[in-house]
């Protein structure tokens, strides 16, 4: 027998432990404890380098389920929902940032009209990055408002469309429907052009993630993930159950409150630091 | 449910009359399952674990109630006594002896610190008294602004930074003025900071040092999921919290960490936001958020 390495109980505990920690969820720990402990099996060596690549393998192959040779398509209307303070408006405002370096013509569509400030909040950003913004009247319907940016849009040549909307919680039925609506707005302004509808989630969020992301995916068809608030100390491990589970990827992380702290999603480096 | 993943558990334990270390153990684990589910902290649960054990361990199986019941009403009665302070007016917000009395909200970003300001001081005056509403967060765009349409909405007088003002001057200088501007309880919203940023913590731990506030609360997402404990563990070690609030409570999130911060910190829960609406604050009980951790 070539490799026969067994880990005590008491190893596989701790290792669960450790992805449970780092809100990966118990079911995805303990798969992932269950692959370690066989491909431990096949070495010789109860080494803590070889447990660490296993794991890292274990954690990447299910990130990378989903597609990493993604580009920005163009044009493009980038849809921003999430529940309530996740930091949609922050992202907005990098995001703005980040695509109008890249040499799009960008445009900010004031999709919050609901809570206190926000059309102020989201314009100071358009500010800071340099890009233009449409807002409405604060409580008009957010489809009149998201029209109006993405016809005003079209015909000054913006290829480039990131709209901001208003937090909700995915268990109101009345706002998930108003999102739709703001959805279906987005058809028939810029009929033929590319969506992506990303969900914006702060890396602070327990398992409860897995709840808001079934919900919007399933009244909006989600096309990726932004996971905000890496910068803190939340691992942000739920996006691993994410991929596996609803085939949702990652596109970028929010890593401060800065204009310029965001960065593309790179699954080797995040697995990386889910087992340092 | 958990009632009934214990329930099929016990399944096989007709005529036995006592609950032993060994058929417990499967009990014990879907109940770990249900609160790691629920976001409690992974070291929290394993106490919480140990407690159960100790209370379930020879209890008598009566006629009226089967094993599972009986673990059920254990784990659920030993929930509640965890979340219920022993004070039982430590889940009231204080006043000072002499005014104005300061409540100061803390919390990571976006937890809802400024919406729980608002509601704070629409539930004070609704009591009667006369709240001020300070805006000391100077770091995110348009809070000030954010913070003064709650404060029209609400009809409570705001202080707002004067050009050159730091969170710590707009503060001192509220306290100093408020008297005279009808207000005798003044809310301190501060900017979102990160517990490893040491910039930040060390400007709400002089806000503290300097006005001494008499209510300092934790504002803390229901959504949180394991890194609950540090961030609270990190502001309580700079800042002596009276108090935790829990918002976004009207999401379906189960809330376990909100029974790991008070199980580890002591600090007890005081509000729950249960809506986007000034009126959407209310009183914590612990009976009901046990039910829903456990789900
Ligand atoms: N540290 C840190 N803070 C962030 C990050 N992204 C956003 N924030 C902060 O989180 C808070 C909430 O951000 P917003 O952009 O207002 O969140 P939102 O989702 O638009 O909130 P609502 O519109 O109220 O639902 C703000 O204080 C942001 O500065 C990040 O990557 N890191
Ligand atoms: N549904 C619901 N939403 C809430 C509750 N409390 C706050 N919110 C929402 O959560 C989002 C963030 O609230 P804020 O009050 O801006 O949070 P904050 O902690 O002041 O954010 P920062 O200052 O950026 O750190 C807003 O969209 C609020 O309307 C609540 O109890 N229920
Ligand atoms: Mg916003
Ligand atoms: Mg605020």
């Amino acid at each position: 027998l070539k490799g026969s390495v067994k880990l005590s109980e008491a190893t596989l505990a701790q290792m669960e432990e450790s992805l449970v920690a780092c809100d990966m969820g118990s079911e995805t720990a303990q798969a992932i404890v269950r692959e370690v402990e066989e491909a431990m099996k096949r070495e010789e060596k109860a080494d803590s380098d070889l447990l660490v690549r296993h794991l890292r393998e274990a954690v990447l192959k299910r990130l990378l389920k989903t597609d990493s040779n993604w580009v920005l398509p163009n044009p493009v209307v980038v849809l921003l929902v999430g529940v309530n303070g996740a930091g949609k408006t922050t992202t907005a405002g990098k995001l703005a940032s980040r695509f109008s370096s890249d040499g799009r013509k960008v445009l900010l569509a004031a999709g919050d009209t609901f809570r206190a400030a926000a059309e102020e909040q989201l314009t100071e950003w358009a500010s800071r990055a340099k890009v233009e913004i449409v807002r409405g009247a604060h409580g008009a319907a957010p489809s009149a408002v998201v029209f109006d940016s993405l016809k005003s849009g079209l015909s000054h040549g913006t290829d480039c469309f990131i709209v901001d909307t208003a937090g909700r919680l995915h268990n109101r039925q009345n706002l998930m429907e108003e999102l739709k609506k703001v959805v279906r707005v987005v058809e028939k302004a810029a009929p033929g052009v590319k969506q992506e509808k990303w969900l914006v989630l702060d890396a602070n969020t327990g398992q409860n993630a897995i709840n808001q992301a079934k919900e919007f995916n399933r009244e909006m068809e989600l096309t990726g993930i932004v996971l905000t608030k890496l910068d803190g100390t939340a691992k942000g491990g739920i996006v691993v159950a994410l991929s596996e589970q609803l085939g949702l990827p990652v596109r970028y992380l929010g890593v401060g409150e800065g204009l310029e702290d965001l960065i593309p999603f790179e699954p080797k480096m995040f697995a990386e630091a889910l087992v340092p | 449910q958990l009632t009934e993943k214990i329930q099929k558990v016990f399944k096989n334990l007709r005529g036995q009359g006592k609950l032993t270390e060994e058929n417990i153990q499967e009990a014990l684990k879907q109940v770990r399952l249900a609160l790691l589910e629920a976001d409690v902290n992974v070291e929290t649960t394993k106490l919480f674990l140990e407690r159960v054990k100790v209370k379930a361990l020879g209890k008598e199986v009566s006629l009226s109630l089967s094993p599972g019941q009986v673990m059920v009403k254990i784990v659920h009665d030993e929930l509640i006594q965890l979340l219920t302070p022993k004070d039982k007016n430590a889940n009231k917000l204080k006043f000072a002896p002499a005014p104005p009395t300061l409540i100061l909200l803390a919390g990571l970003q976006g937890t809802g610190k400024t919406t729980t300001a608002a509601k704070l001081a629409l539930w004070l005056k609704k009591d009667g008294r006369r709240p001020g509403l300070v805006a000391a967060d100077l770091v995110r765009p348009a809070a000030i602004d954010q913070l003064a349409t709650l404060a029209k909405e609400i009809d409570v007088p705001i202080f707002k930074p004067e050009p050159g003002e730091k969170a710590l001057d707009v503060c001192l200088r509220a306290v100093k003025t408020c008297l005279q501007n009808n207000a005798n309880i003044l809310i301190l919203d501060t900017a979102g900071r990160l517990q490893i940023d040491e910039d930040m913590m060390k400007e709400i731990a002089e806000i503290h040092q300097k006005l001494k506030p008499t209510n300092i609360m934790l504002v803390v997402d229901a959504m949180t999921g394991q890194n609950a404990v540090n961030v609270a563990q990190a502001f309580h070690a700079r800042l002596p919290l009276t108090g935790l609030v829990l918002t976004k409570a009207d999401g379906d999130a189960r809330g376990g960490a909100i029974f790991s911060i008070t199980s580890v910190t002591g600090v007890p829960i005081q509000f729950m936001g249960v809506s986007e609406k000034m009126e959407g604050l209310e009183p914590f009980y612990p009976d009901r958020m046990a039910s829903r951790i456990l789900g």
